[in-house]
C-alpha cells in the first residue's frame, strides 16, 4: 500500500520533470512529500523553476506560468495511468503564442494512449486537432453543431 | 475504448437531438462565447454521474433541463448519451459497444440506462471505475479549473497520486 | 444613510442594464434587492438575460458571458463614482474576438473620467489603448520594459 | 488625478529601476507569459498598503523584494513609486505632484513616504480614502478574478454599492 503509493509517486515526479521541460522549453521541476517518513498520509508538494529564473514558490507564477505547470502535473498523472478519453476546456486561455504552440505539440504525444476532446479558442491547438467541431448559437437560443475543415478559415474562431 | 459519439436531447442549450461525432485523436470544440462548448463538457460530466448543481452551474439539478429561449418553449425531459466503442475491452462488459444514457425531468425522477436496459447510477459509477474516468478525475477539467492542481494543498495533490497508484 | 445606498442603488442599476445592452449587443440585465424592506441589510442580486435567451440564473452563463457581465457591473458602478484610475488584469482573457471588441469600444467611452492601465494580450484591446508598454523577460530572469507603437507588428504580443 | 508614472526597484522580478510612464486615457501592457506584467499591478496595490502576502501571491511579504536568479543574486530591498499628478487637487494635500513611496527590507521592515516624508500606512490609506482607490477598491482587477462580482454572493455585492454610496 504504501510502497504502491511511493513508485507511483516515484514516476509521476520523473514525468512531471520531464514534462515541465517540455512545456517550458527549459528550467526544472519536481514533486516531493511533505512528510517522506509517513507515505500513508503525506502530502505532495511542488518545487519549480522556470528556465532563467531562481527555484520560487510556485504561487507566484504568472497566470500563464500556472496553467502550464497544471498541464505538466496532469499529463505526468496520465503517463503512469492513461487515461482513454480526456475532455480539456479552454486550459491553454492563459497562455501567450509560443506557449500554446508547445502545448499543441505535446498533447499530440498523447493520443495513441488517450483520446482528446479540447475545446478551445487558440488556433495553435486548433492546429494540433484531427477534427473540429465548430457549435454555434442562432437567434433562438439553441446550440447547433456544424463540421469546421481544418483547412477552412479558422480565424472566425479563433479568439 | 474511446467515445464514439455524444448525443444530447434537451440538455441545457442542446434541443433536439444533437449527435457529436468522435473518433480516436484530437477533437476540438470551437464557437463563440455562449455557444454551448462547456455545456458538452458538463454533459459528459453529467452521464457519468455528476450530482453537483454546483458544478453544474446550476442551483438545482432542473437547471440543466432545457428551460426555454425567446423563441422556444422549455423542454420537459433532459438526455444524454455516450457510445463507447468496447473492442478492447477495457469496460468490464461483454458487449462492444456501449451505451451509457441518462435521463432527468422536471420533477425530479432521473433515469440511468446501460445499453438500453434500466440500471442504478452506482452501476454506472462501478462502470468506470477502473478505467479512472469518473465526473471528478483529472479525465475531466473544466473551464478555468486548470490552474487547481497548482493551487491546490498538498494534502489535496496527494489525493489525485491516490487515485493513480 | 439608507436613501444613499437606495439612490445609489437606483442609478447603479440603471447604468447596468444600459451597460450590458452594449456589451451584448442585446438582452437585457438588471440588479435587484434580495431584502427590499430592509435597506441596511439587504443583499444586491442579478437578473441576466444575455440576447435571444431566457432569463437565466447567472451561474449557467459561459465563462466568456460572466466576464462580460463583470465588466459590465464594474464599469456601472463606476459611472456612478467614477475612479480615478482603474488596473485591469486580462479582463478579456475569456472573451471571444467579437465580445472583445465590444469592450475595447465601450472602455473608450470611460477614458475622459479614468485613466485605465490595461494588462491583455488580445489584439483588439491593443488597438483602443492610447500606448502600448511592452514587457520582455531576457534569460536573467529581470523584466525589461520596451515601448511599443501602435504601428508596429502587434503579433508578437497578441495570443 | 492620474497616475504619471510607476517607479520599482528590486520588487519581484524588476531590479534596478524601472520607469513606466503613463499619461491620460488607455496605457495597456503587454508581453509574453512570466514577462512581470501582473507583477506591476501587483506594485500598485502593495505601494497602496496591501498587507496580505496571499493577495500578492507569496507565502509572506519578504517574497515581494527580488529573490534573484540564475544570473543575478537576490537584493535586499524593494521599493514601488507612484507618481500622480494632483493639479486637480482632487487628493486632500496642499501639492500638485504627489510621490507615495514604499519601501520594504528582507528583516520585515517597511518604511512610507508621502514627497520624500516618513508617514505611516495609515496615513497613505487616509489619503485615498475619499478617491475611490484602494488596495482592495474595484480600481485594481487581477488576473483572473472579473468574474469575482458576477459569482459573489448577494451580501458580498452590496458591499461594492456601499462603497460607491
Ligand atoms: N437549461 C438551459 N436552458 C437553456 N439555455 C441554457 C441552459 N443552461 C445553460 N444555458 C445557456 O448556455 C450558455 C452557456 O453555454 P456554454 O457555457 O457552453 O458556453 P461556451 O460555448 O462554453 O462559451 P465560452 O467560450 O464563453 O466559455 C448560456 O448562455 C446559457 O444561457
Ligand atoms: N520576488 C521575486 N523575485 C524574482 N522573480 C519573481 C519574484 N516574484 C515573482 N517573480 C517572477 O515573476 C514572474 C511572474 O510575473 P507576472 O505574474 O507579472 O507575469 P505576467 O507577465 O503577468 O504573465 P501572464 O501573461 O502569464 O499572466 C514569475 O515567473 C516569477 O518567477
Ligand atoms: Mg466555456
Ligand atoms: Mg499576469
Amino acid at each position: 500500500m504504501a510502497k504502491r503509493f511511493r513508485d507511483t509517486f516515484e514516476q509521476v515526479n520523473q514525468n512531471f520533470g520531464q514534462t515541465f521541460v517540455q512545456l517550458f522549453g527549459g528550467g526544472s521541476a519536481a514533486m516531493f512529500l511533505t512528510e517522506p517518513d509517513d507515505p500513508l498520509m503525506t502530502g505532495v508538494d511542488l518545487l519549480v523553476q522556470p528556465p532563467g529564473k531562481k527555484l520560487i514558490n510556485y504561487n507566484l507564477l504568472s497566470g500563464g506560468e500556472k496553467s502550464l505547470v497544471g498541464v505538466a502535473l496532469v499529463l505526468a498523472i496520465f503517463q503512469v495511468k492513461p487515461s482513454p478519453f480526456c475532455i480539456l476546456d479552454e486550459v491553454d486561455a492563459a497562455l501567450d503564442e509560443a506557449n500554446v504552440e508547445r502545448f499543441a505539440e505535446y498533447i499530440k504525444m498523447f493520443k495513441q494512449k488517450t483520446q482528446f476532446i479540447v475545446v478551445t479558442h487558440r488556433q495553435g491547438t486548433m492546429e494540433a486537432a484531427d477534427r473540429l467541431w465548430g457549435i454555434t448559437m442562432e437567434k433562438d437560443g439553441v446550440s447547433k453543431i456544424v463540421s469546421v475543415r481544418l483547412t477552412d478559415d479558422l480565424q472566425q474562431y479563433v479568439s | 475504448m474511446y467515445l464514439k459519439s455524444i448525443e444530447l436531447s434537451g440538455f441545457k442549450s442542446f434541443t433536439n437531438r444533437t449527435v457529436i461525432k468522435l473518433e480516436d485523436g484530437i477533437s476540438c470544440i470551437v464557437g463563440p462565447n455562449g455557444s454551448g462548448k462547456s455545456n458538452i463538457a458538463d454533459a459528459v460530466r453529467w452521464v457519468l454521474g455528476e450530482q453537483s448543481a454546483k458544478i453544474l452551474r446550476g442551483h438545482k439539478m432542473e437547471d440543466i433541463i432545457f428551460a426555454g429561449s425567446d423563441k422556444r418553449k422549455p423542454l420537459g425531459m433532459a438526455e444524454v448519451i455516450l457510445n463507447i466503442d468496447n473492442s478492447d475491452g477495457s469496460l468490464p462488459l461483454e458487449y462492444s459497444a456501449v451505451a451509457v444514457c441518462r435521463r432527468a425531468y422536471r420533477d425530479g425522477e432521473s433515469e440511468y440506462l446501460l445499453n438500453g436496459r434500466q440500471c442504478r447510477l452506482a452501476d454506472i459509477r462501478e462502470l468506470f471505475m477502473d478505467s479512472g474516468v469518473s465526473n471528478n478525475s483529472l479525465a475531466l477539467i473544466g473551464q478555468g479549473r486548470i490552474q487547481e492542481v497548482v493551487n491546490m494543498k498538498a494534502d489535496e495533490r496527494r489525493l489525485l497520486l491516490e487515485d493513480a497508484a
